[in-house]
């Protein structure tokens, strides 16, 4: 699609020497296009062409390669660099370990639990689930349902209180000898103080080695709103990328990672319990550029 | 002298920002951009004159808001869309708008698939006070469509709301599911479904085209239905989408409480866009 559009452009465009300003920059302004397009944010699609135009300006026009390739392939490493760079796993320290979920509502939190806890149990840990969203009519009902599909015991304390639930938890993997705790909370706006003041203390009681935060791969332009806010007040070590497996470019994975620097670490490939797996920057890099 | 006064680029450049960072797409933006520019005269180069014409250049492109009146019993309504966009909350605030006009009301757990979703709409039909019908998980959608309407029918409901499972339009399977309960209602009842409402999650981006497209495509989309307007989302790809579809926008969700709905306001969507 990106060659597609750029071709009558490198037609236009003659190989001589260097890449020029002005070569570079007509590329550019349909790249910046594409880009917004595909969902990644205005901030970070100017700081991203600011990126390209430092690093293809002057270059050595390779012999074999027209201006506007050989332009498209710094720009597809430079995403890959961007998307990619610091890889974290998770780091799953304590007894047990502890890793708390969060995100806007419908992300595919509760989803991405289940998903998660069948990972580790296939890796041989002995994970609990545990149920912290009280507010959303059967969110408890659901994780359990869940749980019960991949034989992972599933605590929902005393259904009313996060908090307490939060407290009671570590005890509760403690009981049944669970070594990753796994806790999902309810969706909620980054602009709702309350609700995000109650993340905070969650965190706090639970002090999680992997705060996971969970984006919808088709989120627009807000994308750098609500993950900035989120790495503000809960300060998230990595992010999870839901619903790829639909035809959105996901340009919200460039906006998350470029405005908060946390490593993408999953992708939500599914509605089932198996669907997960590892974020792979180049696919992504490639998906982005159509 | 005359001629247009020279607007001031970097004046333009910012409100065009605004309509991106607003989710109306990189095309739309510009278009709309073009057109405020053919429309200013001597003394409109102020910013504050800008906003004020662009503002009536966006109310142009929005229809009308019109919540179809209830005019034929059974009335069914079908809400579709992709997964976590809002449906069966939108359904449960739909019910309760209907109950308070007075209206018998029927919910149906068209959602047999995903885990909890019968449980979490009849916890909304118990809150709107209507009646809920259900089957067991796993079985056909089109099934409990049928029940629902052919129910309807018997019991004499004013309005019937038919729940069915999020799902993305690149699924060529589960769009077939959709065709199929669309086609099963329709044999029950020849003018049914009289409304088919596509939910748009307020965050989403230019995938929102999409959506509408093959949605539309495959169900009959008659109204969308634009949630989570309470958050930083503007929703601008309604803009977008009245480009290439003349569909109503029936309702706006803004918030998770069952009177978290308000009929679309074309005049109150872009004052928040632009404000
Ligand atoms: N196709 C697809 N659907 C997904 C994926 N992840 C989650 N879903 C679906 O998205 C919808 C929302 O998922 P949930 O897990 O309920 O989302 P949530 O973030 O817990 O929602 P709240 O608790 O209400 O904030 C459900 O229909 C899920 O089946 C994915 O990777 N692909
Ligand atoms: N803030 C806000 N949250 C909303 C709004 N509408 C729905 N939600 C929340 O979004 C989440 C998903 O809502 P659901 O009604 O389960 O969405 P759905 O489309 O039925 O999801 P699936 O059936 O899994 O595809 C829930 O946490 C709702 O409370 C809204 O207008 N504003
Ligand atoms: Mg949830
Ligand atoms: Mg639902």
């Amino acid at each position: 699609q990106l060659t597609n559009r750029l071709e009558s452009f490198f037609k236009k465009l003659k190989g001589s020497g260097r890449l020029t300003e002005e070569q570079v920059r007509e590329t550019l302004r349909e790249v910046k296009k594409i880009l917004l397009e595909a969902d990644v944010s205005l901030s970070v699609v100017r700081d991203f062409i600011l990126r390209i135009e430092q690093k293809a300006v002057g270059q050595e026009v390779i012999a074999s390669v027209s201006p506007g390739h050989q332009i498209i392939k710094i720009i597809h490493d430079e995403l890959v660099v961007l998307l990619g760079g610091d890889y974290r796993t998770l780091k799953l320290s304590g007894t047990p370990a502890v890793v708390m979920v969060c995100g806007l509502q419908g992300s595919g939190k509760t989803t991405f639990c289940a998903k998660l806890a069948l990972w580790l149990k296939e890796r041989k840990r002995f994970p609990l689930l545990v149920a912290a969203d009280v507010y959303r009519p059967a969110a408890i009902e659901q994780l359990v349902v869940l749980g019960e599909k991949i034989s992972v015991p599933v605590f929902t304390g005393d259904r009313k209180n996060p908090l307490k639930i939060a407290q009671e938890c570590i005890d509760a993997a403690r009981e049944r000898s669970s070594d990753v705790v796994i806790v999902d909370t309810a969706g909620r706006l980054a602009i709702d103080n309350q609700m995000m003041t109650e993340l905070e203390k969650i965190k706090s009681i639970l002090s999680p080695s992997d705060i996971l935060y969970v984006a919808d791969a088709m989120t627009g332009q807000d994308a750098v709103n609500t993950a900035s806010e989120f790495a503000k007040r809960i300060n998230f070590h990595g992010v999870v990328l839901t619903k790829m497996d639909g035809d959105a470019r996901g340009g919200a994975a460039l906006s998350i990672r470029h405005v908060t620097g946390k490593p993408l670490q999953f992708i939500g490939t599914g509605e089932k319990v198996d669907a997960l797996e590892p974020f792979h920057p180049d696919r992504m890099a490639k998906r982005i550029l159509g | 002298v005359t001629g247009k006064p020279k607007i001031d680029a970097q004046v333009l450049q910012n409100l065009e920002d605004i309509l991106i960072t607003a989710d109306f797409g990189p095309t739309v933006s510009e278009k709309i951009i073009d057109a405020l520019k053919k429309r200013v005269n001597r003394g409109d180069n102020q910013t504050d004159r800008l906003k004020v014409m662009l503002k009536e250049i966006l109310i142009e492109l929005l229809p009308n808001s019109s919540i179809p009146s209830v005019h034929v019993v059974p009335y069914v309504i079908v809400v579709v869309g992709v997964n976590g966009s809002g449906k069966t909350t939108t359904i449960g605030k739909l019910a309760n708008y209907y109950r308070n006009l007075n209206k018998s009301v029927l919910v149906a757990a068209g959602d047999t698939f995903r885990a909890a979703a019968i449980d979490q709409l009849e916890v909304w039909a118990k809150r709107a006070n209507v009646n809920f019908l259900s089957t067991n998980e796993g079985a056909d959608p089109a099934s409990v469509a049928h029940d629902a309407v052919f129910s309807a029918i018997s019991k004499k409901y004013d309005v019937v709301l038919i729940d069915t499972a999020g799902r993305l339009q690149a699924k060529k399977n589960l769009m077939a599911e959709l065709e199929k309960v669309i086609r099963v209602i329709k044999k029950v009842l020849p003018n049914a479904p009289h409304e088919v409402l596509l939910v748009l999650d307020g965050t989403t981006g230019q995938n929102a085209l999409s959506q509408v497209d093959i949605f539309g495509k495959h169900s009959g989309v008659t109204g969308l239905v634009v949630t989570k307007l309470d958050g930083t989302a503007k929703g601008g790809f309604v803009f977008a989408i009245r480009e290439k579809f003349d569909l109503p926008i029936q309702w706006i969700g803004t918030g998770e409480k069952i009177t978290d709905l308000e009929p679309f306001d074309p005049k109150a969507f872009v004052d928040a866009v632009l404000d």
